[in-house]
């Protein structure tokens, strides 16, 4: 799965999430990626959001608006939204989820518990930062 | 200058370090950064959101690399099969596809469906035939197949082979 969340000049914010899905997947199996709120959601008074990984756990957790949620309701900033959004209810949904996310404010957030998610990021003029692995 | 900022994730199955050449990896790297600079230039230049997560979304899927559009994995039958979703946020207007097969882009598909369409969400053939439609670039099935992707599928279905049977 790739997907990018962007803030522009204007403010506005938006989201693209778009996958091959797994290997051997049941045909016709439709994972988190294109189910909005599941796997990919942006509302400009909060923060977009995209997702990665096991994509029913994540459907399930309707985690990309789940991540919204916690940044319009609790005003977390993303990276607080994610990371509580990471665990939430580990123990009913378990398995590799990984977050990307920027707030209205131009906070970026990656967040994940999984080494699929290679992961890159520019704000503004400073460099970019690019990592295939999660510890970098 | 406002703030502006982009992040993004590319996907490429292999999560152990030591599975992974150095070649594969570097090939990884460059391909997150084309794709990085391909949605940043846009909004350095003050164009919108939509437009530098769509430009992003279609490198990555352009790059064999990464398990979106070539490169996909294979289902069980062997075939690509991809699913795609954009969202505007100053509008909260989306779309999405998915199960959609020959098409080049998903994502410039799922813009389509939000642009063109009265609807958030087309599946399958549907989907391609609106593809079609609106003019969108289609490819044949071999262009998405990489070998790797080939080989992981091919280890699958001789795992499948090997367990016993569950069902009817």
């Amino acid at each position: 799965t790739v997907g990018a969340v962007a803030l522009d000049q204007e403010g506005n914010l938006a989201v693209a999430t778009s996958t091959g899905g797994i290997e051997g997947q049941q045909k016709g199996r439709v994972g988190d990626s294109p189910v909005l709120g599941g796997g990919t959601y942006a509302a400009n008074e909060a923060c977009a959001v995209s997702c990665t990984g096991d994509g029913e756990v994540i459907l399930r957790g309707a985690l990309a608006h789940e991540v919204y949620a916690l940044v319009k309701y609790k005003g977390l900033t993303a990276s607080e939204a994610c990371r509580e959004a990471l665990h939430l209810r580990a123990e009913d949904l378990k398995g590799d989820k990984g977050f990307i996310a920027i707030d209205k404010d131009g906070n970026v957030a990656v967040e994940s518990n999984t080494n699929i998610m290679r992961c890159a990021y520019r704000i503004g003029d400073e460099q970019p930062f690019v990592a295939v692995w999660r510890e970098e | 200058m406002k703030t502006y900022a982009i992040v993004i994730h590319g996907g490429a199955v292999t999560m152990d370090p030591s599975k992974l050449s150095p070649e594969e990896e570097a090939a990884q790297r460059h391909g997150l950064q084309e794709s990085l600079q391909a949605g940043w230039e846009i909004l350095h230049r003050g164009g919108s959101a939509l437009d530098a997560v769509e430009a992003a979304v279609q490198s990555l899927e352009n790059n064999e690399h990464f398990n979106a559009g070539r490169g996909s994995s294979l289902n069980m039958q062997g075939e690509v099969q991809m699913d795609a979703a954009i969202m505007d946020g100053r509008t909260l207007n989306a779309g999405a596809v998915n199960s959609v097969r020959y098409v080049k882009n998903p994502v410039s598909l799922a813009r389509m469906v939000m642009e063109k369409s009265e609807h958030v969400y087309i599946a399958g053939d549907g989907a391609t035939e609106f593809a079609l439609q609106h003019g969108l670039t289609m490819e044949a099935v071999h262009y998405f197949e990489t070998e790797k992707a080939r080989k992981e599928w091919l280890e699958i279905i001789q795992e499948e082979e090997k367990q016993p049977q569950e069902h009817d």
